[in-house]
């Protein structure tokens, strides 16, 4: 089973 | 201020339409070299980035940098008006609380300009690191976009897997499963670089709304990495681009 993942965790906040 | 004049409307409306099936509202920072917007969509799976440098325009001044907070759909309603082969500038001034569109017919026997009310809008920007891909592939925007197409029919996630030998798009549902493998070609439509190979899952339905940008570039670029967002790029008239990040599945 795979669930979608989330941006936030790959890039960071400027 | 602000003035930037591109020889064909068509251009923009095709870049509107590549945006806003994304993001709804989204930010436009204007500089002296030329145009940048990024934005994530509401939740935060994909991320579209876009680039125009002053090559793009026929005419283009920005004196001081200006930040155009835009309702995509609003700035939709205002190009589906204008004809595709009109000339059409945008101008702002400094502190700008609307965007000017000026449209002109190709004899200028037409004009048409419209205010479009700029919104204030708060949005993060994302740094997003250089990445050396394990994978890149090239090929006709077309052909991409047939087999987005055609995965979406089976399952909402489409496996995407690269190797020397070839990239491989597979989909498995309740009809059934669907696998479409491309090769290099020696005319080199299709080009396959791999370091080391990949295979991770994505959305379909995201997939499916890059392909949107199909008629700004006849090729696209799909960049792969171990546990990095899929990278999707059209290249716009040699001075620009569209970039499109989207969060892979990961194991629950």
């Amino acid at each position: 089973k795979s669930k979608q993942g989330n941006l936030m965790s790959f890039f960071t906040k400027k | 201020m602000l003035e930037a004049r591109l020889g064909e409307t068509q251009l923009l409306k095709k870049i509107v339409d590549a945006l806003k099936e994304i993001i709804s509202l989204s930010t436009l920072d204007c500089s002296e070299t030329g145009m940048q917007l990024q934005s994530m969509d509401n939740s935060h799976v994909s991320l579209v980035s876009l680039s125009l440098q002053t090559g793009c325009f026929e005419k283009y001044r920005c004196d001081r940098n200006v930040s155009l907070g835009l309702d995509l759909k609003s700035l939709s309603k205002v190009v589906k008006s204008a004809s595709g082969d009109d000339s059409v500038t945008l101008s702002a001034a400094d502190k700008a609380d609307k965007l000017l569109l000026s449209f002109e017919s190709d004899n200028k026997s037409r004009t048409a300009d419209y205010e479009l009310k700029l919104l204030n809008l708060d949005q993060d920007h994302l740094g997003i690191p250089d990445t050396n891909y394990a994978c890149t592939v090239q090929m006709p925007s077309s052909e991409f976009a047939r087999i987005c197409r055609d995965m979406s029919m089976f399952s909402e996630t489409v496996v995407i897997s690269c190797t020397k030998q070839g990239i491989k798009f597979s989909a498995n549902g309740d009809l059934g499963s669907a696998n479409i493998k491309l090769a290099e070609t020696s005319k080199g439509d299709i080009t396959i670089d791999v370091e080391e190979p990949i295979t991770q899952s994505f959305a379909g339905r995201y997939l499916n709304t890059f392909t949107r940008a199909t008629p700004l570039s006849d090729r696209v670029k799909i960049c792969l990495a171990p546990e990095v967002p899929l990278l999707v790029e059209y290249s716009i008239e040699d001075y620009g681009y569209i970039r499109y990040y989207l969060a892979p599945k990961v194991d629950d």
